[in-house]
């Protein structure tokens, strides 16, 4: 038996030190440990390494700090446009989906075209429709919308009107 | 964006990547976290690969599999692969990247160039978890 590792990233657009606040610093922190804690059991357990990864991804999806489903960016039309992928290292099956609106965890659906074999990327409507019947949770597009990613909407359309959209951090570009 | 890779107790590996993409957008842009090869790769004989960051780049240096064949015909370490894409080619393009993978033999690396990225691990009773240094 192999000795069972899990590691993940909420994203490299961190908040810079002197603008994290207590709060969202001890929000991070307890999404990354349950989405780690979750995905290990699962390991340690007998599961596999793609059952441990997609637990995990579901995790952070549904917690709104990261820009993932609940929480995800928005575009510049104020839509969430989600993508999302899985490999499997065994079998070298994937499966993704890009421009989904609708599904709740696209992690998921990645996984179950991973495991379909074929169609292995869907896109948008396509994406949200094939989720639809095979069962998978879909949502509106509200679902994924915080406060924070419409304030920082407005932030970057601004700094594109005044010419500083170079100038964005890697937080307000990606939170 | 959110990844995780594992390792099971088979020996087998595993990616995982998911995003919103960043702020603002195009409508209709596509990133690299569902190109497989690019933000998301797994196979058993080398690495699983999540990344995060500038997806344009990932995609243009086919980053996951990248580190991939770095391991696997020029015999590099996980490490050496993934840091040098991230400190070196991704960096010198300006991308602002980070990612999380793991070998077949267990080992881990969370290399980034920004001024942060949440991450973390856990093997057995150790976990692991960062934002910016610490």
């Amino acid at each position: 038996m192999t000795r069972p590792v899990l590691a993940i990233h909420g994203g490299c657009g961190a908040i810079p030190r002197a603008d994290l606040t207590p709060e969202v610093n001890h929000a991070a922190r307890s999404a990354l440990r349950r989405a780690l804690q979750a995905g290990y059991a699962l390991l340690i357990s007998g599961a596999s390494a793609a059952d441990a990864v997609a637990e995990a991804v579901q995790i952070m999806e549904d917690d709104p700090v990261f820009n993932a489903g609940h929480g995800a960016a928005l575009n510049r039309d104020g839509v969430h446009e989600l993508d999302a992928s899985l490999m499997d290292g065994e079998s070298g099956r994937a499966g993704a989906v890009a421009g989904a609106r609708r599904i709740r965890n696209p992690v998921r659906v990645a996984r179950a075209l991973a495991e379909a074999g074929d169609p292995l990327l869907l896109i948008g409507s396509a994406a949200d429709a094939w989720a639809a019947s095979h069962g998978f949770d879909t949502v509106d597009n509200a679902h994924f919308t915080t406060p924070a990613r419409v304030a920082a909407l407005h932030t970057m359309l601004e700094r594109e009107r005044l010419g500083t959209a170079q100038g964005a951090t890697e937080q307000e570009k990606h939170g | 964006t959110v990844g995780a890779v594992a390792l099971d107790g088979h020996g087998h590996l595993a990616a995982a990547t998911s995003t919103g993409g960043y702020t603002a957008k195009p409508a209709g842009r596509v990133g690299d976290s569902p190109i497989i090869g690019a933000g998301t790769w797994a196979d058993d004989r080398t690495c699983a690969v999540s990344g995060t960051g500038k997806g344009e780049l990932f995609i243009r240096l086919a980053v996951g599999h990248d580190i991939h064949a770095r391991m696997l015909y020029a015999g590099q370490s996980l490490e050496d692969a993934a840091g040098g894409l991230i400190h070196g080619e991704l960096a010198a393009l300006g991308g602002g990247a980070g990612l999380c993978a793991v070998d077949r033999s267990g080992n881990v690396t969370l290399p980034y160039n920004t001024g942060g990225m949440y991450r973390g691990w856990i093997r057995g009773d150790e976990v692991y978890v960062a934002i910016h240094e610490d």
